[in-house]
């Protein structure tokens, strides 16, 4: 059974004991943040999966994200699919995205405290300090851009990660040089990997995606999961939902 | 359009 290979890999990472084995599960019916648990103990995680209805997913906590003013976040990109011709798939990525910034400073422990861990709107707005920061707790890829280039200065000042000889300084990451190319890539992935069950589709058929990702304080971009009922931010949907009906609708109406 | 937020990336078939 799945809990046993859960309680295998557990293992594992404890034999290694190379980080604090903090692992993250949750159901697959859950959105708004709700029943998801952060923990290092396999019993407790064990004991919240037998609570759950339903299917459940359980994942590696990533334990070293990137940090903004630290605190984690998570990016969310979206993505349209469209199957105008039924036996192939169109991706398209939303040229904006967002990252969700939790409310209170990251550490790698306090595994219960969801305001610390889970970076998801529904949780982040009932902390005092919920849009203190920045507006909704949100940046924009503009600004991602600047939390790149201030962790490239943290990580050179260290002498951590790139003041070893042998690793080169190529500055630091950009969103649409590094990030997007990375998250383009995995998207690929994903849907390739399920390609047998989406194809043939009914002709026009459409789907927006939410993706959500972690950057790791390495730069190593980490998919955690891929939304289908995805929502937006205030000041994106209506340019994203304009945007969809024209791909997605209007392509298959053209004008007489 | 050149506008549109969303870019093609791929295909698959």
């Amino acid at each position: 059974d799945e809990r046993q290979g859960f309680a295998s890999a557990y293992d594992e990472y404890q034999k290694e004991g190379k980080c604090s084995n903090a692992w993250i599960a949750k159901s697959t019916l859950g959105f708004k943040g709700k029943d998801i648990k952060v923990s290092d103990s396999a019993t407790k995680l064990l004991a919240f999966i037998d609570s759950l209805k339903g299917r459940w997913v359980v994942q590696k906590y990533i334990e070293n994200p990137m940090l903004v003013d630290g605190r984690k976040f998570d990016i969310r990109t979206w993505h349209l699919v469209t199957a105008h011709d039924p036996q192939a798939l169109q991706v398209y990525t939303f040229d904006e995205g967002v990252l969700r910034v939790s409310s209170k400073p990251y550490k790698n422990s306090d595994f219960d405290d969801d305001f610390m861990h889970i970076t998801n709107n529904a949780i982040q707005q009932d902390h005092p300090d919920y849009g203190k920061n920045e507006q909704d707790n949100l940046i924009d890829f503009a600004q991602f851009d600047h939390v790149l280039k201030l962790h490239h200065q943290r990580k050179k000042g260290k002498g951590g990660e790139l003041g070893k000889e042998d690793e080169k300084d190529n500055g630091p990451m950009t969103v649409r040089g590094n990030v997007l190319p990375r998250i383009n890539e995995i998207v690929m992935e994903t849907l390739r990997c399920i390609k047998d069950f989406l194809l043939p589709q009914p002709c026009g058929a459409y789907q927006m995606l939410g993706y959500d990702f972690v950057i790791t304080d390495k730069g190593d971009l980490q998919l955690l999961e891929v939304n289908l009922t995805p929502g937006t931010s205030t000041t994106l949907v209506g340019k994203m939902v304009a945007d969809m009906n024209e791909i997605a609708v209007d392509a298959a109406f053209p004008d007489p | 359009s050149l506008n549109n937020g969303f870019k093609h990336v791929g295909k698959i078939e």
